[in-house]
């Protein structure tokens, strides 16, 4: 569902360059559950946001829901984001306008739902983290954690094909925490839905039933765990 | 040096309101090393912006260097907080538009300091947290980890009387969590620095002499701990 071969992403600096991602290559299949481990600045938001078609490589190639994404238009790629991912940011990426209720709701704006429909289905995500009493909330209302979770329930409330979650659990406490991630695990188990991590949290790491550190740009493991 | 006296911070929602902090009733002698722990959305962030001066309570009382907050002018704070506090939030909040070492050099501006000796500091600084390769970079091209950790070259760098940290390690990997602890504990021990925390990692837990528990806007235990 997500291939890499030989993904390359170099950033010109002056002089030096940096380069952020050395050959990664990498496949994923359907229903995995998988998290991208490694210290600051080893690459993970870049080849989060690569596999994401949020960015494009220096070279090597990215294979989304078998469409390669270098070929894809800007238009194009939006479309198949639209369609098929749910994207947690790092920095959360929430709309400051608009209300919790609206900023979850705009996934599925999209999709041929009733408003009846609609309201349903985002009252359910937003009851899945804990704050459907803050729907009427804008987001500069919101603690840090609160803001995470709202990113989280946008992601996930049109289930979609693949989940890309950047750190989703920065800035939880660990009740919260596993409360998420139980969900996550039960949207993997009965939608398969593939869910694709980066992570630091040790807690978000035992979920895990494959778990890649990345060092320096490069693949340095690729490990898998059984779950029970 | 930071005392609350019946602090209470109420935001006005509609026909509710949010009690963020309910009566909040602290003393901090100079030299802890505190923290304050508890579920998302139970008031950490609230109470260290009112004890760092960038936002005033409802009703009660904090008092910090022997001044009543509430008292000051805009300008009297903003005085006190250049002089005494350095605060790491939780969003970072980096100058975008200015490079590391100009984000980090700004606390110093103010001091009686000659470039020569404001560089000297500024890098001395950026090697504690790693980053003195990426003096010239701008904030838009580091990872998050990265820009957390110029937050905290800033916060630090003046070698303030407070430093008030917001969830610091939260984007951190555990080797550079560990590093700035080191770094903080030592800045605590060396020059009686005190220091302030908001956290969900375990691994600062850890580090703490006094553990506060907050929930639903009170204080609902607050522990002692030796440290060797
Ligand atoms: N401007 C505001 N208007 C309304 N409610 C607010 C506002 N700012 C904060 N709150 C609410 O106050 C409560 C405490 O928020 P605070 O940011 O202090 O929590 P926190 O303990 O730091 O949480 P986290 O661990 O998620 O960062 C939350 O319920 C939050 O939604
Ligand atoms: N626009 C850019 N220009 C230059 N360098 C960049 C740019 N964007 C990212 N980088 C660099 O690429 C490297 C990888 O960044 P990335 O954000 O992928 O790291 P990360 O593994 O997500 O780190 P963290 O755990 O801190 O979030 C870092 O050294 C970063 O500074
Ligand atoms: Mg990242
Ligand atoms: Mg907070």
């Amino acid at each position: 569902v997500i291939q890499t071969i030989d993904l390359t992403k170099i950033y010109p600096m002056g002089e030096h360059h940096i380069t952020a991602l050395n050959r990664v290559t990498l496949t994923f299949t359907r229903g995995e559950f998988a998290g991208l481990v490694g210290p600051s600045g080893s690459g993970k938001t870049t080849l989060l946001n690569i596999v994401g078609t949020l960015d494009t490589p220096t070279s090597g190639q990215a294979i989304v829901m078998g469409t390669e994404t270098s070929a894809l238009t800007s238009l194009e790629a939006a479309r198949l984001r639209r369609q098929h991912i749910g994207f947690i940011f790092q920095t959360f990426n929430l709309f400051p306008v608009y209300t919790v209720f609206e900023n979850v709701e705009f996934p599925l704006l999209l999709l041929n739902l009733s408003p009846a429909e609609r309201r349903q289905r985002v009252m359910e995500a937003l009851d899945w983290v804990g704050l459907a009493d803050r729907a009427r909330s804008r987001p500069t209302q919101l603690s840090g954690g609160q803001s995470q979770r709202v990113a989280i329930a946008r992601a996930i409330v049109k289930k979609p094909s693949i989940v890309i979650a950047d750190e989703p659990t920065a800035n939880l406490d660990a009740e919260n925490s596993y409360n998420i991630l139980d969900i996550m695990l039960r949207l993997n188990r009965e939608l398969s839905i593939t869910f694709l991590f980066a992570t630091h949290d040790e807690k978000v790491i035992r979920y895990l039933r494959r778990k890649i550190t990345l060092f320096d740009g490069r693949v340095a493991r690729d490990e898998l765990f059984e779950q029970p």
